[in-house]
């Protein structure tokens, strides 16, 4: 069978389907002063399973967390027009499940083409491997 | 009641996927 540490280097979605790929992936991010990117992530596929009654303040906290602060490695990486949709949607009583998913397509894309290479390049995974 | 911080970690653990 196919060793997972090679499964990693297929797609993005391979690594992020497997726990220590998540770790070591993470890891790197950490170095790079960009984790929040991946927590953002996960936090965006999360929200869409969460249970109506949690949602809204579920909304409020990733929106507080990752977004609000402009100055934020996640809130850099997105759309004006994005942040915008999400601060409306955040004000309502019922958030929509999928109003944080066009933010993760986009920090998807800038990891696809940015941290994801560059991870896979890097000492810790050439070491790991 | 759960803190905003707490709610987030249990919402990114969800999406992890789990131990095989």
């Amino acid at each position: 069978p196919t060793p997972p540490y090679l499964k990693w280097a297929e797609s993005l979605h391979s690594l992020l389907d497997d726990q220590e790929g998540i770790q070591l992936f993470r890891n790197f991010l950490c170095q790079e002063g960009c984790a929040d990117l991946l927590d953002f992530w996960f936090a965006c596929s999360g929200f869409r399973k969460t249970s109506q009654e949690k949602r809204a303040k579920l909304a409020k906290a990733i929106y507080r967390k990752y977004i609000v602060d402009g100055s934020g490695i996640v809130s850099r990486q997105i759309k004006a027009a994005t942040k915008s949709f999400i601060r409306d949607c955040v004000g309502r009583p019922h958030p929509d499940p999928a109003m944080f998913e066009q933010a993760q397509t986009e920090i998807q894309g800038m990891m696809e083409e940015n941290t994801y290479p560059l991870f896979l390049k890097s000492d810790l995974y050439l070491e790991y491997t | 009641i759960d803190s905003e911080d707490d709610l987030l970690q249990e919402c990114i653990s969800s999406a992890m996927p789990k131990k095989k």
